[in-house]
């Protein structure tokens, strides 16, 4: 089962189109495997995006090279995962 | 699980608990809700549907289906509660009552059983379909770009290892095309709804074209009828709109199609949340969404029961 050990969402807002593009262009870079949960759209609306905890400091650098901020969403994906899947197992066996 | 009584609908289920639990569900309440197989996946999984109908031939129907988007779970998960809540009513809330005496309701619970039973045993974060196609490098089509609704064009990908892979050909998923032969062998269809999430929105056609649908001044005036009562319960905003104008230009959507084939009424739910755990959101949700969800969706299905066309 794939896992998910120190993956992060981050949440990316642009402050223009250009910005937007940038964000996009970060879709591109295919050595990332970057997963937007919410796709870029246009300026001032949240983009999240999936980074695995291998690339999550070169998506980062990117983001800060180009001026964009962005906050971390999900510190830890596998967290969460492993939460939801304690409360099934828990429900299950009530 | 024995009864449907007992069932838990504020946890996550596997598609095998919410297959057994279907043959339940019907069992305690015949006469209302039947199941229907309307194809299979590409593995070989059963296509189910839920029909709730008090009789009549053809009647005019409401389609909804959950969960095309495999990791999101939530929308299997508002529907089973949907389908509880919509039998427990009947004949006791008068608008449910009065909307099933007058029209049929098919909620297809499980749209990507593949990708379904995939998230929750290989890959949490599944999106798509599991077909596999020669000389393509990665599997999975996206489902919501499959439909004939400018298929191929702008806002899908080409790219087999693309989240929004268009896939080899218009209906080319076993899983869209058991809907596209549903749908047009049925005829009557009022309604479709596509329900998702996450993000809070409330879309509809067109995703491919920034052209204004013919309906638009009503759909947009029904989808803030919507979004108000929805909000009205636990305060959860909604945006509403046409997808390209609202969020971002889609080639080959489900309600695109289902709009272009002359069901007026064609939306998509975007259910919560706004982004803080996205398409891990916590089972103590669940119900909190589904009954939010419920007072929107009713106020779709009762517009289309007041104002048949």
């Amino acid at each position: 089962q794939k896992t998910f050990h120190g993956d992060q969402v981050l949440r990316v807002t642009a402050k223009n189109e250009a910005e937007v593009a940038i964000v996009r262009s970060l879709g591109e870079k295919k050595h990332l495997h970057v997963d937007f949960w919410s796709e870029p759209r246009r300026a001032l609306l949240p983009i999240d995006v999936h980074v695995s905890g291998e690339h999550i400091q070169a998506a980062k650098a990117f983001l800060e090279l180009n001026g964009l901020s962005y906050s971390v969403l999900i510190e830890d994906l596998q967290v969460l995962l492993e939460e939801e899947k304690r409360e099934m197992i828990a429900s299950r066996t009530e | 699980e024995r009864n449907t009584r007992i069932f838990s609908y504020a946890i996550y289920h596997t598609v095998e608990e919410i297959f057994a639990w279907m043959d339940t569900f019907v069992a305690s309440n015949a006469g209302l809700v039947s199941k229907m197989q309307i194809g299979t996946s590409y593995e070989n999984r059963p296509l189910y549907v839920l029909k709730f109908s008090t009789g009549g031939n053809n009647r005019p129907a409401n389609w909804i289906n959950f969960g095309i988007h495999s990791r999101e779970w939530i929308g299997p998960a508002t529907g089973l509660w949907f389908a509880n809540k919509l039998a427990s009513e009947y004949g006791k809330d008068p608008s449910v009552t009065s909307l099933l005496d007058k029209m049929d309701i098919y909620l297809e619970l499980v749209t990507n059983p593949d990708g379904y039973y995939f998230t929750h045993n290989e890959n949490r974060m599944w999106r798509k379909t599991r077909a596999k196609y020669s000389g393509n490098l990665c599997i999975g089509v996206d489902p919501n770009r499959n439909f004939d609704a400018n298929f191929a064009g702008p806002g899908a990908s080409s790219n087999s290892c693309s989240e929004t892979y268009h896939g080899p050909s218009v209906n080319s998923e076993k899983e869209v095309k058991a809907i596209v032969d549903f749908v047009k062998g049925h005829g009557n269809f009022k309604v479709f709804i596509d329900m998702h999430s996450y993000s809070q929105l409330l879309l509809f056609p067109y995703g491919y074209t920034s052209t204004k649908a013919k309906d638009h001044d009503e759909l947009n005036a029904l989808s803030k009828v919507s979004t108000t009562a929805l909000r009205s319960l636990y305060g959860t905003p909604y945006v509403y709109g046409p997808i390209l104008t609202t969020i971002y230009q889609s080639s080959g959507s489900s309600i695109d199609w289902a709009y272009d084939s002359g069901i007026k009424y064609a939306f998509c739910f975007e259910l919560r949340d706004t982004g803080r755990y996205g398409f891990l959101l916590p089972a103590k949700q669940i119900i909190p969404t589904a009954e939010e969800t419920y007072l929107g969706l009713m106020k779709i299905l009762e517009h289309a029961r007041d104002n048949p066309y």
